[in-house]
């Protein structure tokens, strides 16, 4: 059997909100080393990568490896009906075509239970090699998605270049033109505003700023988020959640025909 | 004109 439980169960949440409008339905995959996810958009331009380790659960544990099918739509709805500050168990038999979730209230004083129906999903897991990535720019979440949200009011694509002077967004369509340079500032007053860049050689790559957009969706989930890069491969977009893994986005580049 | 890439051109199957 498959038991996991989380203390702070909100985590759960925010991933599944996170990752609910790029992925429709995903397979989670059990082993004893934790749970994970990997999983495609529909038209195979991003990819999720979840991984929660075992030891980052208060309980946790998992007889056999078992992929469990779920919709996200309906696990974020199931998942809604945790309160904030609930403990949440999943469970799931070897053989059976449910998974439980329980929440337990801080005080204990309400415990739920939900019971949500697996599916059969077909799903393709792909490699991803150890990259030696040329630029990588770690940055404040927030900061992160303003630069996408404010980018995309102007347009469809970003240009991101990593040079010597720092990392420059830039975006132009039919309003016009924008850039935005991140430099690095590792002796910000607060940790949670500080940029780092770790550039081994110039890079620069264009991308769907819709993806990227939708990537920022899991911002509550970390303070900052690490953008990595390398001639010609997909961006790798980490957020690492503290003690127990990441949640890593993956986008292809538009290549020039 | 830049065309978008798919993951499939990058990763390859496990």
């Amino acid at each position: 059997m498959f038991e996991a439980r989380l203390v702070q169960g909100n985590l759960l949440k925010k991933v599944v909100d996170a990752v609910k409008d790029l992925v429709t339905d995903a397979n989670f995959d059990c082993s004893s080393s934790g749970f994970t996810l990997q999983a495609m958009d529909n038209s195979h331009v991003s990819l999720v990568s979840l991984s929660l380790r075992s030891d980052g659960f208060e309980h946790f544990r998992c007889d056999r490896n078992m992929s469990m099918g779920m919709s996200l739509g309906n696990l974020a709805k199931i998942l809604k009906c945790a309160g904030n500050d609930d403990i949440v168990t999943m469970k799931a038999a070897d053989d059976g075509d449910t998974v439980t979730f329980m929440f337990e209230s801080p005080k204990e004083d309400r415990v739920s239970d939900f019971e949500l129906k697996l599916m059969d999903i077909d799903s393709e897991h792909l490699g991803i090699p150890d990259t030696d990535y040329a630029a990588t720019v770690t940055l404040p979440a927030a900061e992160y998605q303003r630069i996408c949200r404010d980018l995309s009011s102007i347009g469809d694509t970003v240009v991101i270049s990593a040079t010597k002077d720092g990392v420059k967004f830039s975006s132009s369509g039919d309003v016009g033109t924008a850039n935005i340079t991140v430099r690095q500032n590792t002796t910000a007053d607060k940790k949670e505003e500080q940029v780092s860049i770790d550039l081994k050689e110039p890079v620069a790559l264009t991308f769907a700023l819709r993806y990227l957009n939708s990537f920022a969706k899991a911002t509550p989930l970390a303070s900052h988020v690490s953008l990595s890069m390398a001639r010609d491969l997909p961006v790798m977009v980490d957020y690492q959640i503290s003690d127990m893994g990441h949640l890593r986005f993956y986008l292809a580049p538009k290549i020039e025909d | 004109k830049a065309s978008q890439g798919r993951l499939e051109s990058f990763f390859g199957p496990v």
